[in-house]
């Protein structure tokens, strides 16, 4: 029978297996790990996430997430070894017991279930949503153009052939709008971590605008220390910076929104690689990949404990 | 299922915005199915594209005659799709 310790970290999975496993982790610790649904997808699948809680009502938390662009299936594949991390590590890893002894951590491991679903059944290739846009034969939303922050400025695309297409207004799509919706009514969330893939690179606000966001210099110099923390695992190069100037104008953006709600401690990460395999990332880099990345994200968590506003 | 037999994945290195705006051009013909991994910004970022196999001959020719550098990033993105379905299917039977 599939347990907590036969599942195979270290190979890609089904939405199936998936969601399997997050019941097999609640079920494992039930006093620490507790599976949400937050809504329904545009095909009708449950949307799940898991709570890390060691008690207290409304505790300031922490939210990351990752499939959101269902493609990059590492970083699916990453969100669900830090599940494990976060099981293990309480009462056992100091930083992680300190993180929870004082915040929740909210994991979404599928962000974009029926894109993902999608990738296992008929395009390994497709990165959006999976809604009918009315008039075009062409499906999807990218569910990183569909947010309220800088919705529809330069950036994106109105064209819903276009896999940066926004959508046809803001948070249409009820992938997005279920944390929209989660995010308001917890209110209380302090750092927000969504998790892509490829081009090994460490983003925070803006990215529909060129305005510098108000904590600039605080995210850069958190970034250059979660980058260093990342690297010094297997010396993977990092770099960081604000989306806008790292990369390129993107609107609609999914950590410009949370910035806006006043998380303050809002990342985007580009997981490995750089370009050899890009989407294609081998299994065998699932393990490395998200022990790195972990490493950065536990900086940001410490810091995120450590500088309560 | 949707075939990826024949798709490359060129990695392109423009030397300027005006190669940029070259390859920008390429991104607004639809015909060509083009998927862009990484998309055309700016010189400093390299980009990337996914080309069916139909347009494969089509772009690399576009490419040359405007001197713009690629190289192939990935020769046929089947195989590592294969590749990677029987690593789960493996996966499945350990």
């Amino acid at each position: 029978p599939l347990s907590i310790e036969t599942f195979n970290y270290a190979s890609y999975h089904n939405l199936d297996e998936i969601y399997d496993f997050m019941d097999l982790l609640a079920a494992e610790k039930p006093s620490l790990v507790s599976k949400i649904q937050i809504g329904r997808s545009y095909e009708g699948r449950p949307i799940n996430i898991l709570k890390f809680s060691t008690g207290g009502v409304k505790r300031p938390a922490i939210w990351i997430d990752t499939g959101i662009h269902s493609r990059e299936w590492v970083t699916q594949a990453s969100g669900i070894v830090f599940a494990k991390k976060l099981l293990d590590g309480y009462g056992k890893d100091a930083s992680v017991t300190s993180i929870l002894d004082h915040f929740d951590i909210f994991l979404e491991i599928v962000t974009n279930p029926d894109g993902f679903a999608f990738t296992h059944s008929k395009n390994r290739m497709w990165r959006k949503t999976r809604s009918i846009n009315s008039g075009s034969s062409c499906v999807g939303v990218d569910p990183n153009r569909n947010w309220d922050a800088g919705f529809g400025v330069a950036g994106s695309s109105g064209n819903p052939c276009s896999e940066t297409y926004r959508g046809p207004r803001a948070n249409s799509e009820p992938e997005v709008k279920a944390i929209v919706d989660f995010v308001k009514s917890h209110g209380n969330i302090k750092a927000f971590v969504s998790i892509h893939s490829y081009s090994q690179l460490l983003l925070y606000p803006f990215g529909y605008t060129s305005k510098k966001a108000a904590d600039a210099q605080e995210l850069d110099a958190l970034a250059k220390k979660a980058v260093d923390a990342l690297s010094s695992l297997h010396g993977t190069q990092y770099k960081y910076g604000s989306i806008i100037t790292t990369i390129y104008q993107a609107s609609g953006g999914t950590i410009d929104w949370t910035y806006e709600q006043g998380i303050k401690y809002s990342y985007t990460f580009e997981l490995r690689d750089t370009g050899r395999y890009g989407f294609m990332l081998p299994a065998s880099q699932i393990i490395p990949t998200a022990e790195e990345t972990w490493l950065a994200l536990k900086v940001i968590m410490e810091h995120t404990r450590d500088h309560p506003y | 299922t949707e075939n990826f037999v024949g798709h490359q994945v060129l990695r392109i290195s423009a030397a300027d915005e005006a190669q940029v705006d070259k390859v920008k051009d390429l991104e607004e013909l639809e015909d060509l199915q083009l998927d862009f991994w990484r998309a055309p910004v700016h010189p400093e970022l390299p980009i990337d594209v996914r080309v069916p196999f139909a347009s494969l001959q089509g772009v690399k020719v576009y490419l040359e005659s405007h001197d713009i550098d690629y190289s192939i990033m990935i020769e046929d993105l089947q195989e590592l799709v294969d590749e990677e379905q029987l690593h789960m299917s493996r996966r499945h039977f350990m």
